[in-house]
């Protein structure tokens, strides 16, 4: 769902055309050569053909996906990463990390409070 | 406070690291912040042990028993800060290297290098956030990661991002205004350190945007901590 391309998804966007060709939809010729260009510069190998067919799949859905933010977020540049060939889950599931605080932590009446430091002058 | 501030120009800021395909975020954050600490009491810059953390910290919340620091399954930072304050300290790097995964406990307290004097917890306040960096060196945060996964440079300031925090991270300064290479616009940011190694964003460093138009942009400014050190002379 996250990749359903939306209206705006027609516009031209220059950041991200670098990365990926022109057109909204992505050609598999095209998708093709920016993941073996991602291959080559990250050195990724995969068990197999379909490993790799399937890795690739997730490749296209990213590159739809750095498209959409920098839609979001044009003051920073998105593109094709490390991560570019992982999941947004296995990407959460394997490179994050942080435990959610218990209920407490997050109410406040933290022991460790920060004294109110003067920020004038 | 300056209007712009780096630690790295000040030398309290070690060598990006890569915590690897392991939920060990926390532990980067945790080591970073006493990192700085450490230097900004004796003067010296210390790589410090993330694996101790990931092998030997299983400190739970004071109020819940069943939220603990769990090596690549997660942890949090102000646990971190309990752990090391109860085990007596980190040791380096050096001595106790990184593994990318969780192995049994090998810490040797003979060898700690840095000890936690005590931890506090920042206000949800970017003014107050810049005095304590400046004050006490790089804070632990937390931030939603949701766009960190396609980042390559520039600063971040999406118009829609959660606050929920997934990612630990490390706040080591702040900038007036930045550049985004199309269209120039001028942000001020906070400069973040990332532990997914030097080929990731901007030579391994984030940066989002902060001030009065941008508060709290992805939770950056929730969840806050800073450490002080005390100087350990090594045995």
């Amino acid at each position: 769902a996250a990749l359903s391309s939306s209206a705006a998804e027609g516009e031209e966007d220059p950041l991200i055309e670098q990365v990926v060709g022109g057109g909204d939809e992505l050609g598999e010729l095209d998708a093709e050569a920016h993941f073996a260009s991602f291959e080559r510069r990250f050195g990724r190998t995969y068990r197999d053909a379909g490993e790799r067919a399937y890795r690739m799949s997730v490749f296209a859905a990213n590159l739809r996906r750095a498209r959409r933010h920098q839609r979001l977020d044009p003051t920073a540049t998105h593109g094709v990463t490390k991560f570019s060939d992982l999941t947004p889950g296995e990407f959460r599931d394997r490179f994050l990390g942080l435990r959610r605080p218990s209920l407490e932590g997050l109410v406040g009446g933290e022991p460790h409070e920060a004294p109110i430091l003067p920020t004038d002058g | 406070l300056p209007d712009d501030f780096d630690w790295r120009e000040r030398g309290a800021v070690g060598p990006v690291k890569d915590q690897g395909s392991c939920g060990s975020c926390w532990s980067f954050s945790t080591s970073g912040a006493l990192e700085g600490a450490h230097f900004l009491a004796t003067g010296k810059l210390e790589v410090l042990s993330e694996q101790q953390m990931v092998d030997c910290d299983h400190e739970c919340d004071a109020s819940e028993s069943r939220a603990c620091d769990s090596g690549c399954n997660g942890g949090l930072m102000t646990t971190a800060f309990s752990y090391l304050m109860k085990s007596g300290g980190l040791q380096s790097e050096k001595d106790y290297p990184y593994a990318g995964r969780e192995n049994t406990c090998k810490f040797d307290k003979s060898k700690i290098v840095a000890q936690v004097k005590n931890f506090s917890v920042i206000s949800v306040n970017e003014d107050q956030i810049a005095a304590n960096l400046v004050k006490h060196g790089p804070l632990a945060i937390a931030i939603n990661a949701a766009y960190m996964q396609t980042y390559i440079g520039g600063v971040s300031c999406p118009f829609i991002c959660g606050r929920h925090l997934d990612h630990g991270v490390l706040l080591v300064g702040y900038g007036s205004a930045g550049y985004a290479p199309i269209r120039f616009k001028e942000k001020p940011y906070w400069i973040i350190k990332n532990s997914w190694g030097e080929n990731w964003g901007e030579k391994g460093y984030y940066k989002i945007c902060r001030g009065p138009h941008d508060k709290n942009k992805c939770g950056v400014d929730s969840m806050v901590s800073s450490v002080t050190a005390i100087h350990t002379s090594k045995k």
